[in-house]
């Protein structure tokens, strides 16, 4: 039960996609630390892993996320005073860029919660997509019923460019507090929605070995 | 010396089960702390590769999955050449991992890694 010494830098080239990622995250400081994580992203994809794997990590069969990587990108905000009276109006952008070039974007989802309870009444939320000089800004409509609270709305469409890569997505978190007017609820920051991609990586492994070819019994 | 090899067969073939001691799948449950890796991965917290240990059969049978050269080598040994090892016990199947991992700049990223688990043992 001894921990294992840190071990050296790893070398320049590496053959396993595991030990490649290893050198990525965390390159040239084995003792990197990562921020704890913690609130409503890490709940939702731990839920997400406990669909997809068992307690020892194997995929379950039948799962339904489809692709082998699935990222969460949080928002960065761009701060000032969100709350005025019953309405909490939060500029959000995602940053895309630097994503692994092996990892190919199947499809992007934007995941909220759209009404929160409140010590008086509720928090009632929605997404606007920001407006671009190309589009006009728009509502985002869940792509399917809240499941846990949760609603996922689609964003592909906004992230795939002409060329295939990705930049970054603006949007704008928007809140209206319901319940009885006058009531002395403090201001709650709700959680910040945040992207999920979901991605094929090219170089997890090597696909799975084709089937047996039949062999006679020697 | 296929006389000796008609000789070993019948015993061979009255064996009971596995020796002990044959090549098998054997469990091995880490932590990856224990491997260093629990600053950035964050689920499972167990996890099983496995390994194969054991001795390869003079006569490898069929659920080995042994190719032609490991029967061949298998007979070198026993009856050419002692200095020739047997063949191998080694993995010959895997399945994958998923795992959870956290990222530098507060992202979290579900993956799945291919052949991280053994899933069954070949002499090779």
């Amino acid at each position: 039960n001894q921990s294992l010494p840190s071990p050296g830098p790893l070398p320049a080239a590496l053959p396993l996609p595991l030990l490649q990622a290893l050198q990525v995250r965390a390159p040239g400081s084995w003792g990197w630390q990562a921020r704890p994580a913690s609130g409503q992203p890490l709940r939702y994809m731990l839920n997400l892993y406990r669909r997809a794997a068992d307690s020892e990590g194997r995929p379950r069969r039948g799962r339904s996320l489809g692709t082998n990587t699935v990222r969460l990108v949080r928002a960065s905000s761009h701060g000032g005073q969100p709350w005025a009276g019953r309405w909490y109006v939060q500029p959000l952008t995602y940053h895309l860029e630097g994503q692994p070039e092996v990892e190919h974007l199947l499809r992007a989802t934007v995941v909220y919660l759209p009404n929160m309870p409140l010590a008086r009444g509720r928090l009632l939320c929605a997404l606007e997509l920001a407006a671009t000089g190309e589009a006009p800004r728009a509502l985002l409509s869940p792509a399917t019923r809240p499941h846990h609270g949760w609603a996922e709305a689609d964003v592909t469409p906004y992230l795939v460019l002409g060329n295939g890569s990705v930049g970054s997505l603006a949007l704008r978190h928007v809140c209206v507090r319901a319940g009885r007017v006058g009531g002395r609820d403090a201001p709650v920051a709700p959680s910040h929605p945040f992207l999920l991609l979901y991605l094929n990586d090219t170089q997890a492994g090597l696909a799975p070995p084709a089937a047996e070819p039949h062999r006679h019994r020697r | 010396d296929t006389g000796t090899l008609a000789h070993d067969l019948p015993g061979y073939l009255r064996e009971q089960g596995r020796e002990k001691s044959d090549c098998s799948l054997r469990p091995f449950p880490v932590s990856f702390a224990q491997l260093g890796w629990d600053h950035w991965i964050i689920a499972p917290h167990r996890y099983n590769p496995r390994y194969c240990k054991g001795a390869c059969p003079r006569l490898l049978r069929y659920d080995y999955h042994a190719p032609n050269h490991a029967v061949v080598q298998s007979l070198v040994h026993q009856l050419v050449d002692a200095n020739v090892p047997r063949p191998s016990c080694v993995p010959y199947r895997y399945s994958p991992i998923s795992v959870l991992m956290i990222e530098r700049d507060g992202g979290i990223l579900y993956k799945e890694y291919e052949n991280m688990i053994a899933e069954s043992c070949t002499c090779r």
